[in-house]
């Protein structure tokens, strides 16, 4: 005998209740309520054979194979228990009541009536289960609760924790700092965030983890929760956690990857780290014969600009091309873009030509270079310079031909004009 | 050249014969003027000497193509010995007025350039910004020319056929400036039409006789300079009264080359 009872409330009681009950019968009723709800029963009647430790006749409450209480007799005494006016709760919502009876009985004993009924679970007021309990902010409700989250975080899959969204990370800049979300404040749970360290090639890494430092981990395993692990390159760094700082990590590389895992329990308030780049250093250079490079420094590294200038009267030539300065840069892998240039003397070259002209050079090697002097001259007695004047030319630190009157433009050679090819006739006696 | 006198070869080397065959207009179309060298490949003249004859006022240069240049050139009747030129370009004065021979004055490019010679040199060209007082009266110019020599013979046209009566030996003759204001009541007291402008200056003596005349027209009347010794181109023949040349009181009139300095030299620069 016996019966499932689902309803949110209800009344049992012994078989042929309030009439005496039988002998040698067992009863089981199973009272289930909706998820979110307790059972709470209580007797307004108990009459039952009074026995050692309820050995004959009792009326027993279990929950998930738990005996919560056995009741026999008719007053309670040191060995049997009556339930008074006691409430028993069930721990959930599940809750089955057996009676049974042996075969003799004394005396006519009456049975028992009880009553049950289902009371919503204020589950936000009882879960103090951290496995359960609601990460940030519990919402009860009858028949159940649920959680949600600080502005920011995200509700995980458990429906239960808060994590961030914070994978989207990328640095670029040659400095920077990165930490887990809300330090030095205990960081999320149940995240996996991934920072990018992105430089140019030919930069390498330098992390710098701050002193406080704490990731959830454990005496004997290695970071079984809560970790770092750093991939740079073909190198792996960690897995990290507990409380001391890894400080400086040198990571060899130009592109690092920051992954930090946070499993869902746990608080302990994380980790910050700054970061450098530090450029492949090139090898320092001489400057050139009558020049200068600038800045000078102790040492370069990738990306540092050298210019290459000269002394005054002296051009830059890199590659038969005359210049006024040239830039070299460390490169990636500790190499200068280019060798370091030569200085030679300006050198205005071969004076242009005139038409019916020439150049007559002052100097005795007919040299071209900074201070020689030219002079144009006409090579026809017909044709005269013009203008007329000063035709000497310089060589200036320009690098060209300047003469004073003149400046940089040409005389040309002007036909003689006026001048008859015949004398007039002389006078003749009249 | 009226009351002139034969000139030896290199006397004026800058004399350039510029013959025209203007084909469309036969047998008008042939006459012949001066110039004066300027360079190897300018000629300086008067634009009316290349302006093509037309009865209306418009201004239209003779084409290149009909235009010969002489230099070095003595005798008109051997110019198969002197220097012969084809005309690459013609410029005349864009303010050329063939009704007052205002702005009478033009500019011939040569289609080749010339070897200067003993025979053939430039003349010089006044100096830029020269006073337009100048060249200042009674001080003496020389111009030559294959023109008219007889100014009794009769033609038939302002400029000069080169079938009339030319001299075949190059003439020259040496003219005084005539004052400004002189040369203008001449003009005025007789003809009403005749304008002297500024750009105009009248040279030759009172009493006649010695004068430029047709067929002389665009070449250079010369000045030497006092300070340099060379000769100057002051002034172009232009024209003069319909009496006969040299007549008593009538001036021959010369284009002031000084006037057109920057227009020469911007075209001459652009040139070089």
């Amino acid at each position: 005998q016996g019966a499932n009872l689902t309803d949110m409330y209800g009344t049992l009681h012994s078989p042929n209740y309030p009439e005496s009950y039988e002998k040698e019968v067992e009863v089981t009723w199973n009272i289930s309520v909706p998820d979110g709800f307790q059972i709470k029963l209580y007797f307004i009647h108990f009459d039952l054979e009074p026995s050692y430790l309820c050995e004959y006749d009792y009326v027993k409450v279990e929950a998930e194979q738990e005996v919560l209480a056995t009741f026999c007799g008719r007053e309670e005494t040191d060995t049997e228990q009556v339930p008074g006016d006691q409430v028993i709760t069930s721990p959930r919502n599940v809750l089955s009541v057996t009676f049974r009876s042996d075969f003799s009985n004394e005396e006519r004993f009456s049975g028992f009536e009880a009553h049950y009924s289902a009371v919503d679970v204020d589950e936000c007021r009882d879960r103090n289960d951290e496995d359960l309990a609601c990460d940030h902010y519990c919402h009860n409700y009858i028949g159940g609760y649920y959680c949600s989250c600080r502005y920011g975080y995200v509700l995980h899959s458990d429906n239960r924790t808060c994590r961030v969204e914070c994978s989207d990370s990328v640095f670029t800049e040659r400095t920077g700092v990165l930490s887990s979300s809300d330090y030095p404040r205990s960081y999320p749970k149940s995240s996996d965030c991934l920072y990018r360290i992105e430089l140019e090639e030919g930069f390498q890494v330098n992390l710098e983890f701050d002193d406080t430092f704490d990731i959830e981990d454990h005496p004997e395993v290695t970071c079984p929760y809560d970790y770092i692990k750093i991939q740079a390159g073909q190198r792996e760094f960690g897995p990290l956690c507990g409380d001391r700082s890894p400080g400086r990590i040198q990571t060899g590389s130009n592109s690092v990857q920051i992954l930090f895992h946070s499993d869902n329990s746990g608080e302990n308030v994380g980790w910050r780290l700054s970061y450098t780049a530090v450029g492949s250093q090139c090898q320092v250079l001489q400057p050139p014969e009558n020049g200068q490079l600038e800045p000078v420094q102790p040492q370069y590294t990738f990306k540092d600009h050298v210019l290459v200038t000269c002394n005054h009267g002296y051009k830059v030539f890199k590659d038969d091309e005359e210049l006024e300065h040239y830039q070299i840069v460390c490169e990636k892998g500790g190499s200068w873009s280019s060798t370091v240039p030569t200085c030679k003397m300006v050198d205005c070259g071969a004076p242009e030509e005139i038409e019916n002209g020439t150049v007559t050079f002052e100097g005795p090697s007919n040299s071209t270079l900074l201070g020689s002097r030219i002079q144009y001259s006409c090579t026809n007695p017909l044709h005269h310079l013009y203008p007329s004047g000063n035709s000497t030319y310089t060589c200036t630190e320009a690098g060209v031909w300047t003469s004073e009157e003149l400046g940089t433009k040409l005389p040309s050679c002007q036909p003689v004009c006026g001048e008859p090819g015949q004398a007039f006739p002389a006078l003749q006696k009249r | 050249i009226v009351g002139g006198r034969s000139a030896v070869p290199g006397l004026f080397p800058w004399q350039a014969l510029l013959m025209v065959e203007d084909v469309s207009r036969v047998p008008e179309g042939r006459w012949f003027g001066s110039g004066a060298l300027l360079s190897e490949s300018w000629v300086l003249t008067a634009a009316h000497v290349l302006r093509s004859h037309r009865r209306d006022a418009s201004v239209v240069p003779v084409s290149p193509e009909h235009i010969r240049v002489y230099l070095g050139l003595h005798d008109i009747r051997t110019k198969h010995l002197a220097v012969n030129r084809t005309v690459e370009r013609v410029l005349l004065h864009p303010r050329f007025d063939p009704r007052n021979y205002n702005n009478d004055i033009a500019l011939v490019k040569l289609s080749q350039r010339v070897d200067l010679s003993g025979l053939a040199l430039p003349v010089c060209l006044p100096p830029p910004g020269q006073d337009s007082s100048l060249p200042l009266p009674n001080t003496l110019g020389l111009v030559a020319g294959w023109g008219i020599s007889n100014p009794n013979v009769s033609t038939d046209d302002t400029t000069a056929s080169d079938l009339g009566d030319r001299s075949d030996v190059l003439q020259y003759v040496k003219l005084p400036v005539v004052d400004q204001e002189e040369c203008r009541s001449s003009y005025a007291s007789r003809y009403r039409k005749y304008n002297i402008t500024e750009n105009m200056f009248c040279a030759g003596y009172y009493e006649g006789g010695r004068d430029t005349c047709l067929g002389d027209s665009g070449g250079a009347f010369v000045m030497e300079d006092p300070h340099t010794g060379r000769w100057v181109a002051q002034g172009l023949v232009s024209w003069g009264g319909p009496e006969k040349c040299g007549s008593q009181r009538v001036y021959g009139v010369y284009t002031r080359v000084s006037n057109y300095m920057p227009w020469l030299q911007n075209h001459l620069d652009s040139d070089s």
